[in-house]
C-alpha cells in the first residue's frame, strides 16, 4: 500500500458515494447513465468473485463489499426507486458493443485461461470503457450538472492515481501487471478531454456545457 | 506468474 494507491481508492470511494448521495438527496437520476452504472455493477461483480475464494486483508474485503453494494444500490435507485426521473431517451449507447468485444478480448488476452482469471480480465477491460455511455449521454445533451462532473472527476482521478501506484510498485517491488496497466492507461485517456473541460469550465461557470 | 497470486488491488 502506498500513498497513490490509498488516495486512488479513496477517490474511487468518493466518486461512488457522491453519485449515490446526489441521486438520493435530489430524488432524481436525471443526467446519469443507467447503462454505465449497470456496467460498473458488472465490473465489480466479475472482479470481486475472489471474495468467495481468498482473504487478502480486512481493508480489501471491506472496500470490495462497499463497492459492490453501492454499485447495486445505484442501479436500484436508477431503474426502480427513481425510475420516473431516469433519462432513458438520452441514454442510448449500445452496451453490447462494449461487452461483446471486451468479453472476446478477455478470452484471448489473459494471464491464465481459467474462469476466475478470465472474469477478472473481463472486468479490467470493461472498467476501462464503462464510462463511455455516460460521456456519450453528456455529449448528446450537451450539459451535465456540476455534481455529476465532480463524480466523473473523482472517478477519472482514481485510475490516474493507480497509474502512479503501478509506477511506484514497479520501482520498489518489481511488480507489474501489463493487463491492468494498459487498461488503466486507456481508461485514464478517455477522461482526459473531460478533465480539460472540468478544470477550465466547471469551477468558473458552475455549469458544465 | 506473480499476477496469478492474490489480487490485492481494487
Amino acid at each position: 500500500m502506498n500513498v497513490f494507491r490509498l488516495t486512488g481508492d479513496l477517490s474511487h470511494l468518493a466518486a461512488i458515494i457522491i453519485l449515490l448521495l446526489k441521486i438520493w438527496k435530489t430524488r432524481s437520476c436525471a443526467g446519469i447513465s443507467g447503462k454505465s452504472q449497470i456496467l460498473f455493477a458488472l465490473v465489480f461483480t466479475t472482479r470481486y468473485l475472489d471474495l468467495l475464494t481468498s482473504f487478502i486483508s480486512l481493508y480489501n474485503t471491506c472496500m470490495k463489499i462497499i463497492y459492490v453494494g453501492c454499485a447495486y444500490a445505484t442501479v436500484y435507485l436508477i431503474y426502480a426507486k427513481f425510475r420516473a426521473t431516469y433519462d432513458g431517451n438520452h441514454d442510448t449507447f449500445r452496451i453490447e458493443f462494449l461487452v461483446v468485444p471486451v468479453g472476446g478480448l478477455a478470452f484471448l488476452v489473459n494471464h491464465d485461461f481459467s474462469p476466475l482469471e478470465i472474469l477478472w480480465t473481463f472486468s479490467i477491460y470493461l472498467e476501462s470503457v464503462a464510462i463511455l455511455p455516460q460521456l456519450f449521454m453528456i455529449s448528446k445533451t450537451g450539459e451535465a450538472e456540476t455534481i455529476t462532473t465532480h463524480y466523473l472527476f473523482c472517478l477519472g482521478v482514481y485510475r490516474a492515481l493507480y497509474l502512479f501506484n503501478w509506477i511506484w510498485r514497479f520501482y520498489f517491488e518489481g511488480f507489474f501487471d501489463m493487463i491492468a496497466i494498459v487498461a488503466g492507461v486507456v481508461q485514464t485517456i478517455l477522461y482526459c478531454d473531460f478533465f480539460y473541460l472540468y478544470v477550465t469550465k466547471v469551477n468558473a461557470v458552475q455549469r458544465f456545457q | 506468474d506473480q499476477n496469478l497470486q492474490q489480487k490485492d488491488e481494487l
